[in-house]
């Protein structure tokens, strides 16, 4: 996965295991 | 046996029921009359919010995180404006002549009027969601058609470069044949004859086409209106938008 990919705030969210909302 | 998924398709279809995001509402209400700017921003707010959802919702379709991040990814920023006019179309299905964006904005065709360009994708949008109506679209077979649209989206992607790709590629079709699965179940259940079934899967099926014909109109669209600073994107919006525009250029 490329550094661009990594910084994108999708890839975050989806990485992330918790709800995107709480994070949003 | 869903292919892998260890679920049946009466399961599948629950599953992908209960992945359903909530309503959402504008966060700021909007006044009358409406303005060019007043109305982009309404929509674009509504969209960064359902996006945030739409993430939520595919990472409860079965088996989605079990795919690569980077084909996560790649699904997401493929099809989001597929899957939310879906979504507007559904929530438009029993209002003939309105376009339900929130159940705090529902508008009509010439409400459209005041965004230089947009009636045109309204009386597209009004179409395919009459020609649902036509055919009483069902919850379960809406919930499908919205999963497909999500696993069937990765049409532009590059050559998969690691055994990890290809086998995540893999992955991606075995999950679209359960989908499908799932739809032919739902369609199953409404008594048709099993020749009227195969007529109606292809109904719904050949809609799809229209969606993705609608959500490119929109995407040009709305890279008009950034370019010419009618409105301004949110972040995620943006990064969906730019995903699209430098994959197309």
């Amino acid at each position: 996965t490329s550094l661009k990919e990594k910084h994108k705030i999708l890839h975050r969210l989806l990485q992330n295991s918790s709800s995107p909302v709480d994070l949003a | 046996e869903g292919r892998g998924l260890g679920l049946s398709p009466e399961q599948l279809v629950n599953c992908i029921l209960e992945a359903e995001p909530p309503q959402i509402y504008l966060r700021e209400p909007i006044n009358k009359p409406y303005t060019e700017a007043s109305m982009m921003t309404s929509l674009t707010n509504l969209a960064d919010q359902e996006l945030v959802l739409m993430i939520s919702w595919a990472k409860k379709i079965p088996g989605f995180v079990e795919l690569t991040l980077s084909d996560q990814v790649h699904l997401l920023e493929c099809c989001w404006l597929d899957i939310l006019m879906l979504g507007l179309m559904w929530r438009s299905v029993d209002h003939p002549g309105k376009l339900i964006f929130s159940p705090d904005l529902r508008l009509n065709r010439e409400e459209g009027n005041c965004v230089e360009g947009i009636m045109e994708i309204f009386d597209m949008l009004l179409a395919t969601t009459s020609r649902f109506r036509e055919l009483k679209l069902q919850r379960e077979e809406y919930v499908c058609l919205k999963a497909m649209i999500l696993l069937n989206s990765n049409n532009c992607s590059s050559l998969p470069q690691t055994p990890e790709d290809v086998e995540s590629r893999g992955k991606v079709l075995r999950l679209l044949d359960s989908v499908t699965d799932a739809l032919v179940w739902t369609i199953s259940r409404t008594g048709l004859s099993s020749q009227q079934q195969s007529i109606r899967l292809a109904h719904l099926l050949m809609l799809l086409s229209h969606i993705r014909h609608l959500s490119n109109k929109g995407i040009e669209h709305l890279s008009t209106m950034k370019r010419k600073n009618v409105v301004l994107l949110y972040d995620l919006l943006l990064e969906m938008l730019d995903a699209n525009t430098s994959q197309s250029s």
